[in-house]
């Protein structure tokens, strides 16, 4: 995985989360991802809120890559 | 809980919401 992979991967997840193209994530985008992904929608709450560090109700691209990138450290993928 | 670490608490759902996407969207990394 380069740096490059890594943020296509972020952006990929992004637009998931971001169905319709706003350019951020809100709680309510969130919360519906618990129909594609195993997790109920108060624990993708969790997440919106332990990646909205600065608490303005939405997710950047920015808030979700390093979460991700601190995920991954978390991780220690070589 | 206003003693609860937000963020340090939320680690175990954040990893697993990354697993999962990462399980739905990449066959191989």
């Amino acid at each position: 995985w380069g740096r490059i992979a890594l943020l296509d991967k972020t952006k990929e997840f992004f637009q998931t989360c971001d169905v319709e193209g706003k350019g951020f994530i809100t709680r309510t985008d969130m919360r519906r991802l618990h129909r594609e992904l195993p997790l109920s929608a108060e624990e993708l709450e969790d997440v919106f809120d332990s990646l909205d560090t600065d608490h303005t109700g939405y997710l950047t691209l920015e808030a979700f890559t390093s979460g991700f990138s601190q995920f991954l450290h978390g991780r220690r993928i070589s | 809980d206003p003693n609860m670490k937000p963020g340090a608490a939320n680690e175990g759902v954040l990893a697993n919401f990354f697993n999962s996407l990462l399980s739905k969207k990449t066959g191989s990394p």
